[in-house]
């Protein structure tokens, strides 16, 4: 499963299902990644 | 013995389906005197400046919010009719709904983490029909763990 | 102890439909709540108390209202921060909680 899929636009769902999509966004695996590459090449910032 | 063990284990089933519609009804109960107060707190607000605020400056419910760091670089693909997004994060970011907001306002007389003085529960109680006030005294002690059975 | 569980599975039963009945009530409240105009009208938030809620200043608030049934897709971190929304009901706003 490499995506979460909810609906929105409607008032007073259940609040537990977003906890789940941040749990899965703030879990270490991919700033773990990122920390790697920033160490690797740093880089180039993008320009607005 | 046979019949021992079954009634357990339906004892048991029973009592964990109790614990998850016990939670879903703690639930409804906040959400339901969350959005009162917020309504009553904004016909107050009216009254008392005597028009309603800039439109540009309020955000009606249902919605969403996506909060990140400032640092954040964000690309946005839209379609022309604004019926599809694409965001592109390069940072964590986290997503929270209306009712969590209210929450975090206080809307919900701090009922949400059982920390309601008992001028908060005062209010509570009378935003929610009679039937649910025992569950509203209940959960401003502390979320409901066990088994709760009212009276009524 | 037989007798002891059928008492017990007894009081749980009827402990349960009295959750399902207050469960179906408050439903039916809130919809009733939520639907009525005066309560449309008076239910919204103000700038400042999503600044109050997501406090700290180094933070972004993006604020996204969208039709119902609007479908929200987050990826998974390792495919990049992606999220994608898809509307059938009307377009979606989204915009940026000013700072003070």
């Amino acid at each position: 499963r490499s995506r979460m899929l909810v609906s929105i636009g409607e008032s007073f769902g259940h609040s537990s299902r977003f906890q789940k999509i941040n749990q899965m966004v703030n879990s270490s695996e991919r700033s773990f990644k990122r920390t790697l590459d920033m160490g690797s090449i740093p880089k180039p910032l993008k320009r607005l | 013995a046979q019949e021992c063990q079954n009634l357990e284990v339906e004892r048991q089933r029973r009592l964990e389906r109790i614990k998850q519609k016990q939670s879903q009804l703690q639930e409804l109960i906040l959400q339901q005197i969350a959005f009162k107060n917020l309504v009553q707190r904004n016909r107050q607000a009216e009254q008392q400046a005597n028009r309603p605020p800039p439109p540009n400056s309020i955000i009606h419910l249902p919605f969403i919010i996506v909060n990140t760091s400032k640092k954040t670089v964000i690309d946005c693909s839209i379609s022309n009719d604004k019926f599809e997004y694409l965001f592109n994060f390069d940072n964590m970011f986290e997503i929270h709904d209306d009712i969590e907001v209210l929450k975090r306002m206080g809307m919900a007389c701090g009922l949400e983490v059982g920390k309601c003085s008992a001028e908060d529960l005062k209010v509570a109680r009378n935003l929610v029909p009679k039937a649910l006030e025992p569950y509203v005294i209940e959960m401003a002690k502390g979320p409901i763990s066990n088994v709760y059975i009212t009276g009524g | 102890r037989h007798k002891e569980l059928q008492s017990e599975v007894y009081d749980l039963t009827e402990a349960e439909e009295q959750l399902d009945d207050l469960i179906s009530k408050c439903n039916l409240q809130l919809r009733l709540l939520t639907e009525d105009p005066q309560n449309k009208k008076l239910g919204y938030v103000r700038c400042q108390d999503l600044r109050k809620s997501f406090d700290s200043p180094d933070q972004l608030v993006m604020v996204i209202r969208a039709p119902p049934e609007t479908q929200m897709q987050v990826s998974e971190p390792s495919e990049g921060y992606k999220v994608s929304l898809k509307s059938m009901h009307g377009p979606i706003d989204v915009f940026l909680c000013p700072d003070d």
